[in-house]
């Protein structure tokens, strides 16, 4: 399972949309602060179903939804795509490549897709199963995810080796 | 389950030890713990960690920049065990000092072979382990943008 | 008592605008309110701050970098309203960009005339800044020693 | 009031005596991770009065004693001098020069000093108090304290105004 391109419309910082793709190897991303380098990373925790708007650096899910800036309004939605190759044939589906999308509207309403057709998140979280991608994914480090592990903040060194186990 | 679970942590301590001296060094010396093996399914789970001939009471006596190296090596322990397809690194090298950046970074490259890699920093010398690099900006205020800034590995095979 | 507090914090917030202006831009818009300003002796501190144009929700939503920036500008305009003799940073750039190291720097630098500042860092360019530097090593294990690095300064008046 | 030197021994990493000078100016702190740097900054708040262990990194005060090595036994005292020039008047005594000292044995035992003469740490209390310089000093700033200011844990944006009011 290869990790393709993804791709980001007003969610945080992404007022325009914007797309990256990923190579074998190493792929980088720089800036200076404050330029949305972690909304990046967090669009991708998104997208692969994160609902704990802790994990997101937001009080609640509605505020990922770009919110304008002096000199643009607010988005009405966000959305954000993320494509895989299904190489190894990890993911249970036919497909050569899958896009997973969601969507979060302003009035609250949420849209899940797989390659372009609506579902639930569960179809999503179920699809993903034992890739070891998830929200909960322990393949997204980061300086707060050391700091929990060095505090073993509620127990959390046991419930990542379980997530592995 | 029990079996599974306790199967998992001994594989899991056994790449923590070899990442740890990865990081650290040949003869340091580490160890995962079960705080209490006779309930593997409940117990919380202890890090030793004693880098270049210390002896710290506990892993908080160390400092910034060896806990969060031990924190790392015990992350991508867990990875090795199951790899995910793709591993990301959001600003992890910041309290790193200029020698673990490059073990680091020569780390992720190594395991780069097997797994894609994606790395947020600021850090130059961890941008040398880069293949593609996306600059992050915001020409317009409040609005980010991406802008390719280096194709040297497309570049080279062109 | 309460007199006192009220205009000590009006002092500190004008403090605050002037150095937050400082790190990040001219036009940036920041402020510093008491929740409850009926019971100023008790109230919680609210701290408001734009960068650049955008319009976050709170300060919580502003990235790493802008939210440490933001804190060591309050920090600042706190040690500016009743200077210490000395003044300690212990690593406070690592999560900023050469940009704002600059700055923040600059700023380092502009202040040590009045008092003495000691900077624990591990960035290049932070040390450019510093007069003497001071190297700890650790020749035998688990054991510091201290090495003057560069006498620049004395060196310069020779 | 100018800080001259600062002298440590049997303090945390501090396995031999270490004495650093401060100048006018920029003094900086250097070297690899682990090798020492914070736990000087841990030696002044301490000798200034630091009581509450987890300012200074510890579970226990007797942590700071150091604690040995692979090859070393461990100190049986932790000491800390830390000279100032009162240059301004602002110390409340007759000395050009100010030396605070503080010892701590492995018995427990404490010892304070101004000038070479054992007092009580309340002695030292009084002599910075209004000196800006003090345990609570926001004159020191790390990444934790920073942290503390953004979440407001306990207040904390209150009572570091409230310490300079
Ligand atoms: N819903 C939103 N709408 C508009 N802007 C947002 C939204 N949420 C966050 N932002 C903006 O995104 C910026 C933060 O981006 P991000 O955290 O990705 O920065 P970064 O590049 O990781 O920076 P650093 O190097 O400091 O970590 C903030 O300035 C914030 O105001
Ligand atoms: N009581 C003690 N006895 C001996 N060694 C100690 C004691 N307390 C702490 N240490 C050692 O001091 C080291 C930490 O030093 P310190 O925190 O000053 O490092 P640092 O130079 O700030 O590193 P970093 O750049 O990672 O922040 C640890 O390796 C720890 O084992
Ligand atoms: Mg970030
Ligand atoms: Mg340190």
């Amino acid at each position: 399972m290869k990790l393709k391109t993804i791709e980001i419309k007003g969610f945080k910082s992404f007022g325009d949309k914007v797309s990256l793709q990923f190579i074998d190897g190493v792929t980088g991303i720089v800036g200076p602060n404050g330029c949305g380098k972690s909304n990046v990373v967090d669009a991708l925790r998104w997208v692969l179903g994160e609902q704990k708007t802790r994990m997101l650096r937001s009080e609640k899910m509605e505020n990922v939804i770009f919110n304008g800036s002096k000199k643009r309004r607010q988005a009405s939605m966000a959305e954000v795509h993320i494509c895989f190759e299904n190489t190894t044939g990890l993911l249970p589906v036919e497909y050569r490549e899958v896009t997973i999308s969601r969507r979060l509207y302003r009035t609250g309403e949420s849209e899940y897709m797989l390659n372009g057709v609506n579902c639930r998140l569960r179809d999503i979280s179920t699809l993903l199963m034992n890739t070891g991608v998830g929200s909960d994914s322990y393949a997204i480090m980061e300086l707060r995810m050391i700091e929990d592990i060095l505090s073993d903040k509620d127990n959390s060194r046991r419930l990542l080796l379980e997530e592995a186990a | 389950a029990r079996e599974r679970f306790l199967e998992a942590f001994g594989q899991i301590r056994t790449y923590f030890i070899e990442v740890f001296r990865t990081l650290f060094s040949d003869e340091d010396a580490c160890d995962l713990q079960l705080v209490d093996p006779k309930q593997p399914l409940d117990s919380q789970i202890h890090i030793i960690a004693q880098p270049k001939g210390k002896k710290p009471l506990s892993i908080n006596q160390l400092s910034g920049g060896e806990k969060s190296l031990t924190a790392t090596a015990l992350l991508f322990a867990i990875f090795l065990y199951k790899p995910a397809p793709f591993c990301i690194f959001d600003e992890v090298d910041a309290p790193l000092d200029d020698n673990n950046i490059d073990k680091f970074n020569r780390m992720i490259k190594q395991f780069s072979r097997q797994s894609q890699f994606v790395i947020v920093t600021h850090n130059k010398k961890t941008m040398e382990t880069i293949d593609i690099i996306y600059g992050i900006t915001m020409l317009e205020q409040g609005v980010s943008r991406v802008i390719p800034v280096d194709f040297r590995s497309l570049s080279m095979s062109q």
